[in-house]
């Protein structure tokens, strides 16, 4: 992570509309992702779409607008062409539908702004009121409350000075008191109470790492305190301007059932390794705590050492049944001491005098999210949450995604549930003002 | 766009150019929600 933190430093500004060209890619759609601002909207947006925006070909002295229309579009991103270009593309450019002042057909008329040719086109069209007519009759454009409903999409509850309880990076199996300090595009920079003032760690608003503060409390889960040192001040005083946020601005996670039997200590099962996302491991359950929770403890070690284990929900969707990995021809993490001539799950359960978790107990959907293998897109380092890279679907498995940092070795590589609010749209960091980490580049790599 | 309780309706739309102002008819989305 020492690496990527440093490529990090260094990271110069990315060009994705050129990146695409170049390695000939395409990007997942924004209403692929049902966090992101306009994932409803989106279906408005699509090739040949008009739009008003601002002309840069023109040397008058005011600002002058001109009609163009949408290409190509990659996530928030649109290769834009001016109407008379037709169908010459030297002059297209990308553009951010997010940031970049683009408006409906009709909004120069209504704000008193002129639509005026780019200049290189001034002596290709003789009657432009007939030629830009045949072209926009019949045509879309984007609807008149596209920034409306963008802006609504863009207002978090989570506010600088909320005090909530998140994982403790340093012991996943512990969660620790934490102020947020900054909100940015629904993603939290959390510093946590008790610690020193290097100790900040990013997550997403409804990730299921993030709770209500005396949520551990009320489901068992261990909370860990630290000394003196604080983040927040040592002033009591000071201390009090903080406030727990509401518990109503957490993402609720799913009612589970347990008549008819649940997950018990000892059951086995695959889960995702926390410290390692790209692998799905041999796993127990080693203790149920209350509303649903577990604590899953991976079987890859020796000795079972209970500062390792993992606070999953039942329904999370990073747990399965035994026999997942096999049926999707995923590579399973086998237990310590097992290779894959003498592993497989009935032995092991024999061997172990345990039982398999029952299929039932877990959350099987798999409903058609529209990511295909290939597609690019934005995607949080879960190592290092505070850098978003340039990455790539590389797997889709029902409503797993294997998600792969371009430029980065395999061993990068993260599972990640489709829905998970720690992947975006291509153009996302542009929208929100983040800092996207480009690929590593071939001299970096050696 | 209807499963977002959005529909696509046609709309009077004004052009303002240099040589005059002058309305064509295009298809736009409205939340009909």
């Amino acid at each position: 992570e020492s690496t990527r933190i440093s490529h990090a430093v260094l990271a110069p500004s990315f060009d994705w509309g050129a990146y695409l060209k170049v390695n000939g890619s395409s990007a997942a759609p924004v209403s692929s992702f049902q966090h992101v601002p306009l994932c409803d909207q989106w279906e408005d947006v699509c090739v040949g779409v008009k739009v008003e925006l601002l002309n840069n070909d023109a040397v008058l002295p005011s600002k002058v607008y001109w009609i163009a229309h949408i290409v190509q579009l990659a996530g928030y991103r649109a290769l834009m062409r001016y109407e008379g270009f037709e169908n010459d593309d030297t002059h297209d450019f990308w553009c951010n539908l997010g940031t970049t002042e683009i408006h409906p057909i009709g909004w120069c008329a209504v704000n008193g702004k002129l639509l005026v040719p780019p200049q290189s086109l001034h002596e290709k069209i003789d009657d432009w009121k007939a030629y830009l007519t045949k072209r926009l009759v019949g045509a879309k454009t984007l609807p008149v409350d596209f920034y409306v409903k963008m802006a609504e999409s863009m207002k978090y509850p989570f506010r600088q000075g909320m005090r909530v309880e998140v994982v403790d990076k340093d012991q996943l199996s512990c969660t620790r008191s934490a102020i947020v300090d900054t909100v940015i595009g629904g993603r939290l920079r959390l510093l946590y109470e008790d610690g020193n003032t290097e100790s900040e760690f990013w997550c997403h608003m409804s990730s299921p790492i993030l709770h209500p503060v005396g949520w551990s409390q009320q489901v068992g889960h261990k909370m860990r305190k630290y000394g003196n040192k604080s983040n927040t001040g040592s002033n009591p005083v000071a201390r009090k301007v903080y406030c727990d946020a509401s518990s109503t601005l957490f993402k609720k996670a799913r009612i589970v059932y347990t008549e008819g039997g649940f997950f018990e200590v000892g059951m086995k099962l695959e889960a995702i390794d926390p410290l390692n996302l790209g692998n799905i491991c041999v796993a127990t359950v080693q203790k149920v705590l209350l509303d649903g929770y577990l604590m899953i403890g991976l079987d890859i070690t020796e000795t079972p050492d209970s500062n390792n284990w993992f606070c999953f929900h039942a329904s999370s969707h990073a747990i399965f049944p035994a026999g997942f990995c096999d049926r999707n021809e995923i590579t399973l993490t086998l237990p310590f001491g097992y290779d894959k001539i003498s592993f497989s799950w009935s032995q092991y359960l024999k061997n172990t005098g345990s039982r398999a978790a029952p299929p039932r107990l877990f959350n099987t959907d798999r409903p058609n999210h529209g990511f295909k293998p290939g597609m690019k897109l934005e995607a949080v380092d879960l190592m290092e949450p505070r850098l978003i890279c340039v990455a790539t679907v590389c797997w889709t498995v029902g409503r797993l995604l294997r998600i792969h940092f371009d430029g980065w070795d395999d061993d990068y590589d993260q599972w990640v549930d489709y829905e998970s609010p720690d992947i975006y749209p291509v153009g996302w960091c542009e929208l929100i003002g983040l800092q996207l980490q480009p690929p590593l580049s071939a001299e970096e790599h050696l | 766009a209807e499963a977002s309780g959005r529909k696509w309706e046609q709309k009077q739309v004004q052009i303002k150019t240099l040589e005059g102002e002058f309305s064509v008819t295009m298809w736009a989305s409205d939340d009909k929600k």
